[in-house]
């Protein structure tokens, strides 16, 4: 159990490095066990420095950096751990257009391993995806759901 | 493992009974704020046996069963229901046998027995009513919540594992104490 | 003191009353106190009721509700009690495109009483400005500004 | 009353001496993540007195100057200050000398000193240094924090006024326990 922690930690950590600094088109990033010598009790830290600055407090990221390494972590996660199917509910609200198209990228490459509910506001990501839900609400308060099938750009 | 079928019928906004179908590879849902698309993450919690309230952005059970409109009258039901196939069958019987070993002594639970069948498809589902009650459902034979975790364990969701993510993502990833975040990596494990 | 805070309270319910109704094109809102006899001890409420729906738990509400009405709060008290100059920072991030219009067309409505910097990635909320700076990092990690005149719609 | 100039030099990540300045009406503020469009808010309520390090998402004053980076060295202070405008200089004066009484009392008093000489602006300034120094400043001239203070209550920007507002105003607003949103309407009373 301690072992299997320790492995998967690891190759998590490996993947965090690699989904960072594809995420931020640069920079590099690491997660650090704070207590190396006790494996029930450690907490993990993370160390994120996006390109051309200094690696600082998390809190000192922007906003968008902040939601872009949690999204790096959470690829990590699921590229060592894969769950069946995962939905991600606006998991790309703060990202500026440039981060949008590294966010598709980046996920386009976990669905072999995970099939993915996407929900967002934004078009960059709903062009992308294979199918499309859209939601809307009638007068009396209730929920529609229509199948909206792009054409083009996912032949 | 995928998820092929959701249906929800009386779920907050979705007082109709609405049947979503899921491909491979990425769904997008879109649409207008407080459409519902949310909604549709908390039916997915929900139907794997979400207990918490505050995760499903509620109060109590009845919050989740559509509460009428001006022009539409309230529910008193909800019911939610997810088919997952399973491409895989022979593999997790095999597995499955391993696991339990002696082939008679568990042979009446529902959920050993159901898997030993070698399902590719298996239809979890949930009910609330207004009273509060919760009733749970494997292929429409009612059985106990913790059954409903132990298929979902052995298809490869366990119950915390990280099946729906919201905004919350980055305050539980980033804002979480480092003693925290371990439970993440714990799941993973 | 007291009566001071009993007007102010009352004008700023009439004004969020209006400003969801604005903002939200319908349905209705109101400010509670939750202890009217000790004026020091009281709590406020929050009653939301977007069109067509029921009030309910603000919990309830979706994101974008939740941030429109925050923001028809906001535009209350800054209607009552104007600041000389105000700074928003993404408050329009979780709205879709129909509440960005809404919520530009309210904002408007206060630049009287109060000059308005909105950071934003918005195209709407951009185009709307009467001026815009445009920030940039160049590969020294440094932020540069640059005074973006906008052509057309504002001349 | 407006905020006409604005101007950073060693704030976080500009490291560059950068003015902005700004009109009536609505100034649109754009660019990419991480490119420092809030580092410009953050630098607003600094400049204002802001003592709060978590609201100036830092731990130390160290943090709010420039760290450098592979290609630029760190440095060794930092400095903002803001032009206000006052179009109504007479009012304020007259509002001012009835307020404070005594128009001998109180002649050395920077604040009210300056407020007596109806200034049409005014410029606020705010230094601090790596060993954790800070220096306030008005047209120059070296003032107490609470000087600030008084200037900007006097001027319609008292202490926690909604100057600067973030995406914490939906959990402010919304996620407050009822006592705590009264403190808001405290302030705009
Ligand atoms: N039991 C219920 N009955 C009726 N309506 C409900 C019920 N529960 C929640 N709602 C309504 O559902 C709406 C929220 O829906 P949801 O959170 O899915 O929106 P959304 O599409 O995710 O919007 P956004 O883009 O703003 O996040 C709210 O207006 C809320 O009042
Ligand atoms: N003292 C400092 N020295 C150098 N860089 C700093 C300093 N303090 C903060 N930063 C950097 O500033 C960046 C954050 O800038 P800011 O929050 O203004 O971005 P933003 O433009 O608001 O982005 P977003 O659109 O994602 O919200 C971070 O990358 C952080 O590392
Ligand atoms: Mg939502
Ligand atoms: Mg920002």
């Amino acid at each position: 159990m301690r072992r299997k922690f320790q492995e998967t930690f690891k190759a998590i950590n490996v993947e965090f490095t690699k989904f960072f600094a594809i995420l931020f088109d640069g920079g590099t990033a690491r997660l650090e066990l704070t207590n190396p010598e006790d494996l029930t009790q450690t907490g993990i830290d993370v160390i994120a420095k996006p390109p051309g600055k200094r690696a600082a407090h998390l809190a000192m990221l922007s906003g968008g950096e902040r939601a872009l390494t949690a999204t790096a972590l959470l690829f990590a996660i699921l590229k060592v751990s894969p769950t069946p199917f995962c939905v991600l509910d606006e998991v790309d609200a703060m990202l500026d257009e440039a981060n949008v198209g590294r966010f598709r990228d980046a996920l386009k490459t976990l669905t072999a391993g995970t099939q993915f509910i996407v929900i967002t506001h934004n078009r960059t990501t709903m062009e992308s995806a294979d199918a499309v839900y859209g939601i809307t609400m009638n007068e009396d308060g209730v929920s529609q759901a229509i199948s909206l099938r792009l054409e083009s750009t996912n032949g | 493992m995928h998820l092929k079928h959701l249906d929800l019928h009386g779920f907050k906004t979705f007082a109709n009974r609405t049947n979503f179908v899921f491909d491979l590879g990425v769904t997008a849902i879109v649409g207008p704020n407080g459409s519902g698309k949310s909604n549709i993450a908390d039916a997915v919690r929900w139907v794997m046996g979400e207990q918490s309230y505050s995760e499903l952005r509620v109060k109590k059970t009845e919050d989740l069963i559509f509460t009428g409109s001006a022009t539409r009258p309230r529910m008193g039901m909800t019911e939610v229901s997810m088919m997952l196939e399973n491409p895989n069958p022979w593999t997790e019987a095999a597995a499955d046998a391993e696991r339990t070993g002696d082939t008679e002594k568990t042979k009446l639970d529902p959920v050993t027995e159901l898997l030993r069948s070698n399902p590719s498809e298996v239809t979890i589902g949930r009910r609330a009513y207004r009273d509060g009650g919760n009733e749970y459902f494997l292929n429409g034979a009612r059985v106990r919540l913790r059954d409903i975790f132990e298929l979902l364990a052995r298809w490869g969701l366990a119950r915390n594992t990280y099946a729906v993510v919201g905004q919350g993502l980055i305050d539980q990833a980033l804002s979480l104490r480092p003693e925290e975040r371990r439970a993440l990596f714990e799941e993973a494990a």
